[in-house]
C-alpha cells in the first residue's frame, strides 16, 4: 500500500458516497446511467470472487464488500426506490459492444488460463469501459448536475491515481508491473480527458457543466 | 506468488 492507492481508493469510496447523495437528496437518479451501474456490479462480483480464496488484508477484504455492497444497493435505488426517475430512453448505448470484446480479450490476456483468473481479467479490461454509457448518456443530454459531475470526477481521480501507484511500486518493488492492470488503467484513465477538461474550465469555476451544441 | 502484481490492488 502506498499513499497513491489509498488516495486513489478514497476518492473511488467518495464517488460512491457522492452518487448516493445524488440519488437521496434529490430523490432521483435522473442523469445517472442504469447501464454503467449494472456494469459496475459485473465488475465487482466478476473480481472480488477472490474475498472467497485470497485473502490481502481486512482493508482490502472490507472495501471489497463495500464496493459490491453499494453498487447492488444503487442498482436497487435505481430499478425500484426511484425507478421513475430513471429514463431508459437516453441511455442507450449498445453494452454489447463492451461485453463481446472484453469477454474476448480476457481469454486471450490472462495469467493463467483459469475460471477466476479469466475473470480477473474480464473484470479489468471491463472496468475500463464500463463509464461509456454514462459518458455517451452526457454527450447526449449535453448537461449535467454539477452533483454528478462531482461523481464523475471523483472516480476519474481514483483511476488516475492509480497510475503514479503503479510507477511507485515500480521503482519500490524491483521492477514489478502487471501488464494488463496497467494497460487496461491507461485506457480507462483516457477516457475520462474530455470530461476532466469540461470539469476544470466550467464546473470548478462555478459554471454549470454543459457541452457545446 | 500469484501472478499480476494487481491482485492486491481494489
Amino acid at each position: 500500500m502506498n499513499l497513491f492507492r489509498l488516495l486513489g481508493d478514497l476518492s473511488h469510496l467518495a464517488s460512491i458516497f457522492i452518487l448516493l447523495h445524488k440519488i437521496q437528496t434529490t430523490r432521483s437518479c435522473r442523469g445517472i446511467s442504469f447501464k454503467t451501474q449494472a456494469l459496475y456490479v459485473t465488475v465487482f462480483v466478476a473480481r472480488y470472487l477472490d474475498l472467497f480464496y485470497r485473502y490481502v488484508s481486512l482493508y482490502n477484504s472490507v472495501m471489497k464488500l463495500f464496493f459490491i455492497a453499494s453498487s447492488v444497493y444503487i442498482l436497487y435505488l435505481m430499478k425500484y426506490k426511484y425507478r421513475p426517475t430513471n429514463d431508459p430512453s437516453i441511455d442507450t448505448f449498445r453494452i454489447e459492444y463492451l461485453l463481446g470484446p472484453c469477454v474476448l480479450l480476457s481469454l486471450i490476456f490472462n495469467y493463467k488460463f483459469s475460471v477466476t483468473e479469466v475473470l480477473w481479467s474480464f473484470s479489468i479490461f471491463l472496468e475500463s469501459v464500463a463509464i461509456l454509457p454514462q459518458l455517451f448518456m452526457l454527450q447526449r443530454t449535453g448537461e449535467a448536475e454539477t452533483i454528478t459531475t462531482h461523481y464523475l470526477a471523483a472516480l476519474g481521480v481514483y483511476r488516475a491515481l492509480y497510475i503514479p501507484n503503479w510507477i511507485y511500486r515500480y521503482i519500490t518493488e524491483d521492477g514489478v508491473v502487471d501488464p494488463i492492470a496497467v494497460t487496461a488503467g491507461l485506457v480507462q484513465t483516457g477516457l475520462y480527458i474530455d470530461f476532466f477538461y469540461v470539469y476544470f474550465t466550467k464546473v470548478l469555476q462555478g459554471q454549470k457543466f454543459e457541452l457545446p451544441a | 506468488q500469484s501472478p499480476g502484481s494487481a491482485h492486491d490492488e481494489l
